[in-house]
């Protein structure tokens, strides 16, 4: 997966193309993702590592990489 | 240890959202 893959996800996320995912963006991925709305919760407090409210690409992908750290990608 | 266990829960969900996203990318059941 490279820069590329990361920043459509994060597109997939930032519906309205602000360059940044809300907690409320997360939450409409309720429907589309597998995910309840808890865990999305859990995954933006996971992704938000300076508590600001907001998620920046740079988050995100570092909380990308975290992930294919733990080998986790399937 | 309950941080490292919550640690490891968030790891876990972090897992399943990537993974919901490349499955929705490759369009992978």
């Amino acid at each position: 997966v490279g820069q590329s893959s990361i920043l459509e996800f994060f597109q997939i996320c930032d519906i309205e193309n602000k360059g940044f995912i809300t907690r409320r963006n997360m939450q409409r991925l309720n429907g589309e993702l597998p995910l309840s709305a808890e865990e999305l919760e859990n995954v933006f407090d996971t992704l938000d590592s300076d508590g600001n409210g907001y998620l920046t690409l740079d988050e995100f992908s570092s909380g990308f990489s975290m992930f294919s750290v733990c080998s986790y990608v399937q | 240890d309950p941080n490292m266990k919550a640690g490891a829960a968030n790891e876990g969900v972090l897992a399943n959202f990537f993974n919901s996203l490349l499955s929705k990318k490759t369009g992978a059941p």
